[in-house]
């Protein structure tokens, strides 16, 4: 494709080709958006952000995050569609101009990137990032096990060649640590969402405790509200709540760390599949989830917006 | 590449918390190299398990011996890899 107009948002792309979709996309729109490099991957490759903003200086911040897991291709999809459905509205639907002027939107679509292209070139089934792991033939660490929250909890395993492996220390992974950092420096970020496939939920704090977190009340209400957007287009049917609640223990995960930052918006998403097609969702609902699942963010970032904090 | 020819993804359905123990034991079984896609949490929730086509047997026997409720939701995984592939395939020809 020679622009982002030509681009193919109904299939899965590779990792060069979703990253020229991001040059692209600064290209053709350089006073909205532009591309970060937060840092590299264990084995080297960017960490890409797009950032879109308005302009002024020190906004406050919403951040989504696809891709985490290397097999959830849904999920870098959905956010290529919302990046693009970003640059198409500003300025023509009221509610996502309000947002992007008073906020500033970054989007890391390929979080594990060497995970990714290992999904493409090796083994399609492949959820972990691409450290080697000394003293084990075990590759990989789960990317969301591995943030300083409840690391090292029961909701996660210290075994090299489990799929929820941890890490060697909380904040091992570089794909993780980028993230850190980059929150961190920013220090105005005020939700924090990130996207997962495929058992149609939407996930609040904590992951590791059965204890609510503070805000529940208000994020249980957000949750429901975001949902019933989300449910409206296709019918598609979530269930939210507390990690720990919802699913199960999860130690070390992405929402709990961003919540205990300070970032009370922190959601999990876990985007759509029925029971047919698991992390194998046929490209052709592609668009239908990422339109469904772009009215639940909407719903968060609006609600961000009118409720500063 | 890795290939997943005769794998099969299971959709269990548990009807009680002592179904659930067995499969968070089938779950232990490392030789039996299963992917557990959604995991053994709550009779609420399905259970998804990818299994290798040289454990199939013996996880449905498991599973008929303690007459756990399964469906197949994915036949043959490799199946649907390829026509994944070739979808790709295809929107790189058209473009």
């Amino acid at each position: 494709p020679r622009s982002t107009d030509d681009y193919d948002y109904e299939n899965y792309h590779t990792l060069s080709e979703i990253n020229s979709f991001m040059d692209m996309l600064v290209q053709e729109n350089p006073k909205l958006v532009s591309k970060l490099v937060i840092g590299q991957s264990y084995e080297g490759r960017a960490l890409n952000v797009l950032k879109f903003s308005t302009g002024g200086t020190k906004r406050p911040g919403i951040w989504i995050d696809t891709g985490i897991h290397a097999r959830e291709w849904i999920t870098p999809a959905s956010g290529t569609w919302f990046a693009k459905k970003i640059v198409t509205e500003y300025g023509h639907d009221p509610a996502l101009t309000a947002i992007l002027d008073k906020f500033d939107i970054f989007l890391e679509l390929v979080t594990n990137p060497d995970g990714y292209e290992y999904t493409h070139s090796s083994n399609r089934m492949w959820r972990k990032t691409r450290r080697i792991n000394s003293g084990s033939s075990c590759i990989g660490v789960d990317p969301n096990r591995n943030w300083g929250t409840g690391y090292g909890g029961a909701g996660s395993s210290s075994n090299p060649c489990s799929e929820t492996y941890r890490g060697p220390g909380a904040y091992s992974e570089p794909e993780v640590k980028a993230i850190v950092d980059f929150t961190k420096s920013h220090g105005n970020l005020k939700a924090f969402l990130t996207i997962h496939s495929y058992s149609q939920m939407m996930l609040y704090p904590y992951g590791d405790t059965h204890k609510p977190c503070v805000d529940e009340a208000e994020l249980d209400e957000l949750a429901l509200k975001a949902s019933t957007a989300l449910e409206s287009l296709y019918g598609t049917k979530y269930t939210y709540g507390s990690t720990f609640n919802t699913i199960y223990q999860a130690s070390g995960v992405t929402t709990d760390w961003a919540y205990d930052e300070g970032i009370k918006y922190s959601y999990t998403f876990e985007l759509r599949d029925d029971g047919h097609y698991g992390f194998v969702l046929p490209a052709d609902q592609i668009i239908p989830t990422a339109q469904e699942t772009w009215l639940a963010l909407m719903v968060i970032m609006e609600h961000t917006k009118n409720n500063p904090y | 590449k890795e290939r997943f020819e005769g794998h099969q993804v299971l959709r269990i359905t548990a009807k009680n918390d002592a179904e659930i123990g067995l499969l968070k034991e089938l779950s232990k079984q490392e030789d039996l190299g299963l992917d557990f896609w959604t995991d053994p949490v709550d009779q609420s929730l399905p259970v998804d398990i990818r299994v290798p086509f040289h454990s199939l047997q013996g996880v449905r026997a498991f599973l008929g011996y303690h007459e756990i409720h399964y469906e197949i939701m994915i036949q043959d995984l490799q199946d649907l890899l390829d026509k994944e592939q070739r979808e790709m395939m295809r929107a790189r020809v058209l473009q």
